[in-house]
């Protein structure tokens, strides 16, 4: 049998060409996200999914959590989930969680006159 | 599935990636790393031909910019292979994190080396503007199993969200540098360097002097670009494919005769050399006599022996200074001989400034650079830049000719990296 599939193919999900994600769009859905890729929750950030509801992230917890991905985002920390932050919940990205992000000081600035030229 | 779960436990000293304390570190200690995407988890969007394609051009773009090479491997057994890649949907590949759907989450990368792509994702090839470029993702996804993690810099390609590219994208100066801060910037020796110097018409009708540096090594090369500070995107080029006529590897060394009355180039290989035609592009058959090139060294320039180590031309002086051993030899261009001086020890010609801290013979190029105004003597990792005028105004007391102390290439012409001969010719 093949290296990854289980005996029965139950790891498997039958390809239902329509699927599409299920938008965020409420408290649990982001406590989901916010946990997921490692902006909150004790749950190893890069754990297996879990099906079930997050550990119920409270109130302040939860605060500061959307204000950090807020401030990488660079959106309004204000600590609320609104709908910018819920648009940024929802963009296209990689499943792997989020570390802290280096202090500026650390990117050492490109030489002047860089530019991004095609290949 | 207790595959990926032995990948979740941290290894002695190391943090599961992505986990919030973690930062880059290097995942691989060997230079040269395999992978395949993996037979039975090929997209359904792409054909698998395309599929390795822009996997295998990804992986070149890591290797254009780091001393790692990447070869695709299909045939050892897949628990060898150090990068495997592959298209689920939703539950996948035995792997414990379940894909999304179409939207939000695209793809990720675990720590020891598998990819996973969301196939429900709309992945398009490079030529597309359309989608989720796969080429980008793949890249993300493979800085991240070379020990990436995430930034939020502008201009990263390590940034979590994708971000639709305007134009074709590469791997920015910052993205470089972090890389390199993993496994190092790229050495090894050149056989030769130049300037190629070419006059162009500005289009005002006035006539411009422009020069392209380029670094050859065996049987490819790289073109410079001074003033970005890396090499052109997509290099290294087989010499076969950029430079016609002249010999397709381990080119000894190259001279420019620029005077008022002469502008010719000539490619030095063995016992012969080439005349190249700068406006056709291609080396020339024979000269203005009708004397078919390729011509022997011993002809065209006598008294210099060959083959050579380099050579490099001397503009205020018109002199070519060949070298071989531990000789230099100063060829006179007006009168088509060697100076009766010569020739002489390297290092009597250009002494070391600090003792001892020389290349004393076997230099692999003589280089100047218009860049820099300066001579650089090149030799494996190393070069020493040649005293020049504003280092004599400078310091009077410097000997003429005197060679500074070494330096390494790598820390003045940045990025100069090999791939993998399996990908030179994309």
């Amino acid at each position: 049998e093949t290296l990854f599939h289980s005996r029965d193919h139950s790891d498997l999900e039958p390809s239902s060409p329509l699927r599409q994600a299920k938008p965020i769009a409420d408290i649990p859905a982001a406590q989901r996200f916010l946990s997921r890729y490692g902006w909150s929750g004790a749950q190893a950030a890069w754990g297996p999914s879990l099906g079930g509801p997050p550990e119920a992230t409270p109130g302040a917890a939860l605060a500061e959590a959307v204000r950090r991905f807020q401030q990488a985002n660079r959106l309004p920390a204000s600590g609320e989930l609104d709908a910018a932050t819920l648009a940024a919940m929802n963009r296209p990205r990689c499943g792997v969680p989020d570390t802290r992000l280096p202090p500026p000081a650390a990117q050492t600035p490109p030489p002047p006159g860089l530019l991004h030229r095609a290949r | 599935p207790k595959r990926f779960l032995q990948m979740l436990l941290p290894g002695p000293g190391r943090q599961p990636e992505g986990s919030l304390d973690g930062g880059a570190t290097r995942a691989f200690s060997k230079r040269v790393l395999t992978w395949r995407l993996v037979g039975e988890a090929f997209s359904s969007q792409l054909s698998v031909a395309e599929q390795r394609y822009i996997f295998r051009l990804a992986f070149r773009m890591w290797s254009e910019v780091t001393p790692l090479d990447f070869q695709e491997d299909l045939t050892a057994p897949g628990a060898v292979v150090d990068i495997k890649l592959g298209f689920g949907r939703g539950r996948h590949l035995g792997c414990p994190r379940v894909f999304d759907g179409g939207g939000q989450e695209f793809a990720h990368a675990w720590r020891l080396g598998d990819i996973h792509f969301d196939d429900d994702e709309h992945f398009t090839p490079p030529s597309s503007d359309m989608g989720i470029s796969l080429l980008k993702v793949a890249v993300h996804e493979i800085g991240h199993v070379l020990g990436l993690p995430h930034t939020y810099r502008t201009g990263s390609i390590m940034q979590p969200n994708y971000a639709p590219q305007e134009t074709a994208f590469e791997l920015d100066w910052s993205d470089r540098k972090a890389i390199q801060r993993l496994y190092g910037s790229c050495e090894g020796s050149f056989d030769t360097a130049f300037d190629w110097i070419r006059k162009e018409r500005t289009p005002y009708g006035e006539v411009v002097v422009r020069f392209s540096t380029y670094f050859f090594r065996k049987s490819w090369y790289w073109l410079y670009e001074n003033r970005h500070n890396r090499t052109r995107y997509g290099d290294p080029i087989q010499i076969l494919i950029g430079w016609r006529g002249i010999p397709t590897q381990n080119i000894d060394a190259f001279v420019h005769i620029w005077t008022w009355k002469r502008d010719v180039r000539y490619f030095f290989k063995g016992n012969q050399y080439w005349s190249y035609d700068s406006e056709e592009d291609q080396a020339h058959t024979a000269d203005e006599r009708g004397r078919r090139y390729p011509r022997l060294i011993s002809e065209g320039f006598p008294g210099v022996p060959s083959p050579l180590d380099t050579a490099f031309f001397e503009r205020r002086q018109q002199l070519i200074y060949f070298f071989q051993e531990s000789l230099v030899f100063a060829f006179d261009v007006n009168r088509n001989r060697l100076l009766s001086s010569y020739p002489k020890k390297i290092t009597k010609v250009f002494p070391a400034i600090v003792p001892q801290n020389h290349p004393f013979r076997n230099i692999d190029s003589a280089y100047y650079s218009y860049a820099h105004n300066s001579v650089f003597f090149f030799k494996g990792n190393a070069y020493w830049k040649v005293v020049n005028d504003k280092d004599k105004q400078r310091n009077s007391w410097l000997p003429s000719n005197g060679l500074f102390p070494k330096k390494s290439i790598s820390e003045k012409w940045f990025d100069v990296c090999d791939v993998h001969m399996s990908t030179l010719n994309m």
